[in-house]
């Protein structure tokens, strides 16, 4: 449940995205 | 007259040689070798001078050149060492070293906090969390509202600030990391620890035996 995480927890978790993207071909 | 290779390579701006960056990242030479290779890549994507900009980071990102996060903004800054609105082939092997498995905790919990530290003040502030929380629930499919957003953020701010003067600093982080290991989760791909075997393409342009 987004409402009992921390701040960071909730950043974390909206991130839509990782860097190993760049590794794509 | 001595004689003089004719093998010459050109090249981009900001290069540095691998081996000073692999004494100094978890990278092997021929990693580093590889990560030029990727780097060259990134770097001529829209603009072709061999740095890499913002747009093409996100790009790399999101396959997309409209394609804005803040996240990713705040990536591209804390890998821009320099603050020359270019990564350098230096800094973005250096950056990436934090990702490495390898890599210490500390290094990770140093780059995850200049993350968060919005305006670059040494110091991770309420506004700043507040900021960033609402602004990325905004890119996201995730609606709070803004008392909820708030109430999270204050409660996080009590719990990490330990000292109550309203910021969180780099031990403040330090310790409030090693409460909740999985903030820095994402702080570690495990694609890096061996990039040879996830891309021998790159690896077969390596001109040095490590």
């Amino acid at each position: 449940k987004p409402v009992s995480m921390n701040a960071f927890e909730l950043i974390s978790r909206s991130r839509e995205f990782s860097l190993e993207n760049l590794f794509e071909k | 007259m001595g004689c003089i290779s004719s093998k010459t390579t050109k090249y981009t701006p900001g290069y540095e040689e691998p081996t000073v960056l692999a004494a100094e990242t978890p990278f092997t030479i021929s990693e580093v070798e590889a990560l030029y290779v990727l780097y060259k890549k990134l770097s001529s994507s829209i603009i072709d001078d061999g740095l890499i900009h913002k747009e093409e980071f996100q790009f790399a990102l999101f396959k997309n050149r409209n394609r804005k996060n803040l996240f990713a903004d705040r990536l591209f800054d804390v890998f821009d060492v320099k603050r020359n609105g270019v990564i350098e082939f230096g800094e973005f092997v250096r950056s990436l070293g934090v990702f490495h498995p390898n890599a210490s905790v500390t290094d990770k919990i140093a780059f995850a906090f200049r993350l968060y530290d919005l305006r670059g003040t040494g110091f991770i502030e309420l506004e700043e969390l507040k900021e960033m929380v609402s602004a990325l629930l905004h890119e996201s499919e995730l609606v709070l509202s803004n008392d909820i957003i708030e109430a999270i953020v204050n409660k996080t701010f009590i719990e990490a600030d330990t000292n109550g003067d309203e910021k969180i600093d780099p031990e403040e982080w330090k310790q409030f990391v090693l409460k909740y290991p999985s903030l820095i989760k994402n702080m570690t791909l495990p694609y890096l620890k061996d990039i040879s075997l996830a891309f021998p393409s790159f690896i077969i342009t390596s001109e040095v035996d490590d």
